[in-house]
């Protein structure tokens, strides 16, 4: 996955 | 999202409402580095410049909203309250920020997961939060005195980065791929950082002496 999608921690 | 994360960004929320809420009750700052508080500050605005663009979900929105708010609004009170600067001792807290700010920004021209404007940012609050501690401490040694509550500041802060090492342990084996070095070197040497604090926090609350970090 891009490692945008995987920016979800604070 | 699993218990270590949730545990880790209460513990963060933690860290800084206590702090709001010291300054705001007591109208004081006294023991508090307004240059790790800019420094967080500039963390989060870095960190999250995609609150707008990319939303991941309410949770994750309004926890950087908080963190957002809380963080400049207690570099507003430090500088701007009539009252509360005051108490601030800026003759003590004479860090220069460009000493963290620029070498975490040339590290994250040139170790990041991509080169676009918003990675290079979101790398660079990541160094700069590794370090942004730094002129608090500094503070702590030079006044060798520390008020219980700047204490369990700097504790739940340790704690928060701590916690969310046992998050990345944890998402590491249960989710594959899940492989980000940057994210968690970091994020190590960030904790590393507070590990000598722990040291003498823990010894000073065990012996109930007040704490004395080493000169």
């Amino acid at each position: 996955p891009s490692s945008d999608q995987t920016k979800d921690e604070l | 999202m699993n218990i270590f994360r949730l545990a880790g960004d209460m513990t963060h929320l933690m860290s800084v409402i206590v702090l709001l809420l010291k300054i705001h009750t007591i109208k004081s700052c006294a023991g508090i580095s307004l240059k790790t508080q800019e420094l967080y500050a500039l963390v989060f605005a870095t960190r999250y410049l995609d609150i707008f663009t990319d939303f991941i979900s309410l949770y994750n929105t309004i926890m950087k909203l908080i963190f957002l708010a809380s963080s400049f609004s207690i570099v507003w009170y430090m500088r701007q309250h009539k009252i509360v600067r005051r108490s601030y001792d800026k003759d003590q807290d004479t860090f220069r920020h460009l000493f963290l700010i620029l070498p975490c920004l040339l590290l994250a021209l040139f170790i990041n997961e991509k080169f676009t404007f918003k990675e290079v940012m979101w790398t660079f609050s990541l160094f700069l939060e590794a370090v942004a501690i730094l002129p608090q401490l500094v503070l702590l040694q030079r006044t060798r005195n520390i008020d219980n509550l700047t204490g369990q500041y700097v504790f739940l802060l340790g704690a928060y980065r701590a916690l969310y090492i046992l998050n990345w342990i944890y998402r590491y084996f249960t989710e594959p791929h899940y492989v980000h070095w940057i994210t968690w070197i970091s994020g190590l040497v960030q904790t590393l950082l507070y590990a000598d604090f722990f040291y003498y926090y823990f010894n000073s609350w065990k012996n109930n002496v007040k704490l004395q970090l080493p000169a």
